[in-house]
């Protein structure tokens, strides 16, 4: 170990066994965690044996997937021994999706991989929109990989967050009971999600319903792309990658063209909205959980970019104790980089907004838990709170993003120039933190929503009417500024 | 940091506020309610980005509250979090410090050099901890996957072994040198 970083820990005053059991969760998570990554980065099957430089798009790709083969086998392997008759529920995929983003997903994934959206957007939407009889029909396959590598097809080339633009569309045909789905335009294409590229066969398309020429709206359906056993694209279905980009390579995001593609009226996702064999088209009880969904994948992500900032952290950290530049006091030698305090200043915010986010996360994670269970108990107070936990998510999302790739950024220059080497790994870093910048919910569109809800609520503290708790303030602090308590 | 936060949420106030009279000024203009949104919404978007810094500094004070309270943390593990939450909220302050003063009329320069040195005062007491912060959140060497940042801290063995590892430096003339290199000085442009 080098000197100084050992002097460092010899002369702090905190424990570091101490913080990492509370930061855990508990002494028993924190066991559980370095079990688990010693199980699988102890594996020679899962180490780098080329060098990440030698490998072309195409070659990284094929290695994420074969190393994600091995990774689900293993990682299921020890599910069964823990828990022999594993039940698939809603929180069991909740756990799995943190496992894989986690550091064990990390650590074999610094550029994520492209099953990871058959397990967190595939599964969770049949959950969450399908029947019973569909989830009986798909959610069993797709657990056990039985020929469902699943995808969630909903952005187009020409279309983002603004679902009422979406092109693509789905025909009911009553005489073969059929629907038949088309991307018009090329601006129709499905562009963006993971694993459609080369890796999923079966997605969840998001199109526009139309029965007898009436338009019902946005729905969903699952369509199989590739043929189970060939792999082969479809009839009518066009399908590829979208090519490289900026970060998040091992992701393969695809692109999606549907040409008289028809698929049994039983693939359209029904638990809301129903379309009966003759057409009749049967609206369900408002979507509330959909919502829902897509304020999860946002605390979600809150989570994500915590970790990237905190990985970026440690790493600048440690090489600011190692790295030595210039004295302090002229008759000295050279300090470590971290006794300037203009480093410090670049460093040790980072570290302290990580830990604060990550505070406000869990407290974000219970307040949607809870939310959630009134909406399934029906209860008013659940319906009353969507609302301010749809813009809380929104916000929190949009500025936790920015700042963190801010922030990774800043540890990355931190480094000097070897913080612009590959190897430091800030690329691959600031690549994840910075798409999910844009993805869920691009950042804009998100602080637009949330001002939306905050002009209401200051409409509603002029009217004296009592506010939610998280813009309590609006009432307050306008009571003591016109008070002139302040 | 509870004053810092206090003004954070002053300012998001001030800034709800004005982004609601842009968008009532402009409708009194007779435009839809849509383009009066479309107009307003740097003044919208500001305030949502003032709403989140405001809640996250709040939210942040009142879980380390919590925290405390239920007697979870060690006193070290407790001293630590607290510096780390008051660095945050006293940063956030800081870099948003435009805003906040624009509208609170109230904060005086000294007042403002008062939070600037409290901010250097974290740094200096959270200085002696800062490995051993980052060593807690326990990062495996293969999470960071990085040659800086490793837990031994062989940063400079490392990045030589990378350097080696390189493709193209597996040979000690690369191809390229007979193919282009060499016929170019030979045909001495």
């Amino acid at each position: 170990v080098n000197a100084d970083l050992q002097r460092e820990r010899a002369a702090a005053t905190l424990d570091s066994e101490d913080f990492a059991r509370w930061w855990a969760g508990g002494a028993w998570q924190l066991e559980e965690r370095r079990s688990l990554e010693r199980r699988f980065f102890e594996d020679p099957a899962f180490a780098d044996t080329v060098h990440p430089s030698c490998l072309s798009y195409k070659e990284r790709y094929e290695q994420t997937v074969a190393r994600t083969t091995r990774f689900l086998a293993k990682l299921r392997q020890w599910q069964r021994e823990k828990q022999p008759q594993l039940q698939l529920s809603v929180n069991m995929l909740r756990d799995f999706r943190l496992l894989l983003s986690g550091s064990l997903g990390t650590g074999l994934f610094q550029q994520s991989f492209p099953l990871r959206m058959h397990f967190t957007m595939f599964m969770t939407t049949i959950l969450s929109q399908g029947t019973a009889e569909q989830q009986a029909q798909w959610l069993n396959r797709a657990w056990h990989m039985d020929g469902v590598l699943g995808t969630y097809a909903q952005t187009e080339l020409g279309h983002g967050t603004f679902l009422r633009g979406l092109e693509t569309r789905a025909d009911y045909d009553p005489l073969t009971q059929e629907f038949i789905l088309n991307t018009p335009t090329q601006s129709s294409y499905k562009w963006w999600p993971g694993g459609l590229g080369n890796t999923a066969n079966v997605a969840i398309v998001l199109a526009q319903l139309h029965v007898k020429g009436k338009h019902y709206g946005l729905q969903s359906f699952v369509v199989r792309i590739r043929d189970e056993r060939t792999h082969e694209p479809l009839t009518g279905v066009d399908v590829g990658d979208i090519g490289p980009r900026l970060g998040g390579n091992g992701v393969n995001n695809g692109f999606l063209g549907l040409h008289d593609v028809r698929i049994p009226r039983n693939q359209m996702l029904m638990k809301n909205a129903q379309v009966l064999a003759d057409g009749t088209f049967v609206q369900g009880r408002p979507p509330l959980l959909l919502y829902g969904t897509m304020v999860y994948v946002r605390v979600i992500t809150l989570k994500d970019v915590l970790f990237g900032l905190l990985q970026g952290a440690t790493i600048a950290t440690r090489y600011s104790v190692v790295r030595r530049q210039s004295r302090i006091n002229s008759d000295e030698p050279e300090v470590s980089v971290l006794d300037h305090v203009t480093q410090q200043a670049k460093i040790l915010p980072q570290i302290a907004r990580g830990v604060s986010y990550r505070l406000v996360a869990d407290w974000l994670w219970r307040f949607y838990a809870e939310v959630l269970r009134q909406l399934e108990d029906e209860s008013m107070a659940g319906r009353n709170s969507l609302p301010e936990l749809h813009a809380l998510s929104c916000c929190l999302k949009a500025v936790a993003t920015d700042e963190a790739s801010e922030g990774v950024d800043l540890l990355r220059k931190s480094c000097g120039g070897h913080g612009f080497l590959s190897s430091a790994n800030f690329d691959s870093i600031y690549g994840l933190a910075t798409a999910a910048y844009t993805y869920e919910g691009e950042y804009t569109v998100l602080l637009l929503q949330t001002a939306r809800f905050l002009v209401g609520q200051y409409v509603d503290s002029l009217k004296r009417k009592v506010l939610p708790t998280s813009v309590s303030y609006l009432r307050d602090t306008a009571r003591l500024i016109w008070g002139k308590n302040l | 940091a509870a004053n810092c936060a206090r003004a954070l949420e002053i300012s998001a106030l001030e800034q709800v506020r004005q982004a609601w009279q842009t968008q009532k000024t402009h409708q009194s203009s007779k435009v839809s309610a849509e383009m009066a949104s479309n107009l307003a919404g740097r003044q919208l978007t500001s305030a949502a980005i003032a709403h989140a810094h405001a809640f996250f500094t709040r939210n942040a004070l009142q879980q380390l509250d919590a925290l405390r309270q239920k007697g979870d943390l060690s006193p070290n593990v407790s001293l630590v979090l607290g510096q780390l939450v008051e660095l945050f909220v006293i940063d956030t302050f800081l870099r948003q410090s435009g805003c906040v003063l624009r509208w609170n009329n109230g904060i005086t320069g000294t007042q403002l050099r008062f939070v600037e040195r409290r901010f250097e005062e974290l740094l200096a007491k959270l200085r002696p901890n800062a490995v051993a912060l980052v060593d807690g959140f326990d990062f495996h060497d293969r999470v960071l996957g990085s040659t800086l940042g490793c837990h031994d801290g062989r940063v400079y063995e490392r990045l030589m072994e990378e350097a080696r590892r390189n493709p193209v430096n597996q040979e000690p003339v690369n191809s390229s040198f007979h193919n282009h290199l060499l016929p170019m000085m030979r045909g001495k442009l």
